[in-house]
């Protein structure tokens, strides 16, 4: 499903130069459960955002599913990603004047899915993520792990063939982290969604079939556990 | 040091109201290293704001060193703060248009210390938290747990006598969590500085000297494991 080959990702800051991605090889295949970990800034975000055509690599071959994506501008990147993949964003990404109904469905309306099905699909996914009891809330007016849990649901509700989870259970006690991370397993088992994540979460690694270690922009030799 | 008697904290949000605390009892001593856990939602971040300053209960006694603060306006609540208080907040709040070495000396420019002394005590708390080689990245150029470090960081120069620490590891890999508590842990043993966390971090509780369960916006009887 994904093959990226030499990727490097460089930003240039005055006269440094940020080597966040340095020479990454990394496949994934359809249906996988894999956890990228590594210390903090080894380039996880950065390899995460890559992969879900959020960015764009400086250089190296990236293909999705059978297509080379290293030349298409942001336009189509965007329909891809509309398409496909579903994002969990470290940072949440919310938007403020939307309330939590509103922010899961957005990627939904964006593509132009019908409204009267959507909001049926928003209220159930909201449930299942603990939500249900929010729906007319702002992000203002939710905790730190209930905004997260919006930013999961968003990714979940428009049934990507990839969801990539950037840190999805970060600010999460266990019963929450358990209830999410069995969702995300019943997807992929059942639906053979691919989940690629970054994580420091011990919970999210024990359910793991593949871990890749990253650090310092490359993917650390000898340390990929298993192929999915 | 902290003395909360009866705190309740609500919002009401068109129709509905939602009780973030209901009536909590709580005494913090000063030198306590002390947990407070709790699930998603159960009012974490709203018990360490109106203990920080940050906020002010519905109803309630509150006082801190000796002081009755219930009744205090935001200008006041916002000096003891700066001259008190060092705060570590879930989002983060840096400055984006503030490099690292000005978004950590922000909170002492503030109170008006001099500025030759703060920029060396900058550079030192930077290096502490591993963040020597980024002074001059602004908070979009900076990964996740690298932003959480500033925020950290932000709160120690100011030499505290409490810090107030919201799920202050969630972004960060094993080997920096260690590196950060080890240095809470040397500040509250030299400095007799008071550490209150909020997390889910099993590294964290596990140095904790006091652990106390919140649910539902209040504290549940029976699980206060000790006196510091
Ligand atoms: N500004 C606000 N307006 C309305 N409701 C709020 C507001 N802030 C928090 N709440 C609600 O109050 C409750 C407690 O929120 P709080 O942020 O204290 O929880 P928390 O324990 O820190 O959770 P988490 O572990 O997810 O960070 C939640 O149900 C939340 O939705
Ligand atoms: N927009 C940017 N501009 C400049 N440097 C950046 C930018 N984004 C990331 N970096 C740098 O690239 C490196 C990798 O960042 P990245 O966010 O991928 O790390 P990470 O592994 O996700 O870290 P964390 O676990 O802290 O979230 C870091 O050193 C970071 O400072
Ligand atoms: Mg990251
Ligand atoms: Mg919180």
């Amino acid at each position: 499903l994904v093959e990226l080959v030499g990727i490097t990702k460089s930003y240039e800051l005055g006269r440094t130069v940020v080597h966040a991605l340095n020479g990454v090889d990394l496949q994934v295949e359809r249906g996988e459960f894999t956890v990228v970990m590594g210390p903090s800034g080894s380039g996880k975000t950065t390899l995460l955002n890559i992969i879900g055509c959020l960015d764009r690599a400086t250089a190296g071959t990236f293909r999705f599913d059978g297509e080379e994506l290293g030349d298409r501008d942001f336009n189509d990147l965007a329909e891809i990603r509309n398409r496909k993949i579903g994002f969990i964003f470290q940072s949440f990404n919310l938007i403020p004047v939307l309330n939590v109904t509103e922010n899961i469905e957005f990627p939904c309306l964006i593509r132009g899915d019908p409204k009267k099905a959507l909001r049926e699909r928003v209220r159930q996914v909201a449930e299942e993520v603990g939500l249900g009891k929010f729906l007319a809330h702002k992000p203002d007016e939710l905790s730190g792990g209930q905004r997260q849990r919006v930013a999961i649901a968003r990714a979940l509700v428009t049934q990507p063939q990839v969801v990539l989870a950037d840190e999805p259970t970060a600010n999460l006690d266990s019963g929450t982290s358990e209830q999410i991370i069995d969702l995300m397993l019943e997807l992929n088992a059942k639906e053979n969604v691919t989940f690629l994540f970054s994580t420091h979460d011990p919970r999210v690694m024990a359910h793991a079939r593949r871990v890749v270690h990253i650090a310092d922009g490359r993917l650390v030799d000898g340390t990929d556990s298993g192929r999915a």
